[in-house]
């Protein structure tokens, strides 16, 4: 398959990392398995500076302003937003249930946080998720080894820093490996 | 090594710059 290095332009602001940008839409009514997931996920575009984020990011739907089962991730380059991908499989997740209105603001604060390497765990991160539902919405941030507690603590604190987040706000951590025994994410 | 950091408010004025510097 052809393979196009993503690389700032001139006089742009480079980032840490390339991220590229993934959308999936589920039929509720059909059972989730890894097949159907992968078909119905879709990359979009990758990212390699600031400026190259902005492109792509101004054309998006606000994630608040889709309907039914949609979710949008941004991962880094590489890394499939898939629990079953090497760099995911001994990971974990910290899961932010929000309620409807605010996804669309936190979604903003999160990727800008990936982006700009707030977290300070070195490479841990893999990406973040937002994850569109009927009664509310979901954000998670996914990293590399979930057994990694001081990593999870500082992913966890870094977020309520950043995302400012309301005080009764539940942040819960679960790993791929869970997941995947129960099948159930969301 | 040297890791890209950038805050949340750089990040924004970023964006409405038309022009990278």
């Amino acid at each position: 398959s052809k393979y196009k290095v993503v690389v700032p332009g001139t006089g742009e602001h480079p980032l840490q990392y390339n991220y590229t940008f993934w959308y999936s839409r589920r039929i509720p009514s059909r059972p989730a398995s890894s097949q159907n997931y992968e078909q119905n996920i879709k990359q979009f575009g990758t990212v390699a500076s600031v400026e190259q984020f902005w492109r792509v990011y101004s054309h998006l739907v606000r994630p608040g302003d889709l309907s039914g089962y949609s979710d949008f991730h941004l991962f880094k380059e590489g890394i499939k937003p898939m629990w079953e991908d090497e760099a995911n499989k001994n990971g974990g997740k910290w899961i932010i249930r929000l309620r409807k209105g605010l996804a669309s603001r936190f979604w903003e604060n999160i990727i800008l946080a990936m982006m700009g390497e707030q977290f300070m765990v070195g490479e841990e991160i893999c990406g973040v998720v937002v994850s569109i539902r009927f009664q509310e919405d979901i954000l998670s941030i996914w990293n590399k080894t979930a057994s990694d507690q001081v990593t999870t603590a500082r992913i966890r604190d870094t977020l309520r820093r950043v995302l400012n987040l309301p005080p009764n706000t539940i942040m819960e951590y679960k790993t791929h490996t869970d997941s995947l025994k129960d099948n159930s994410s969301f | 090594g040297t890791r890209i950091i950038y805050d949340r408010k750089f990040l924004m004025e970023c964006r409405n710059s038309p022009v990278a510097k």
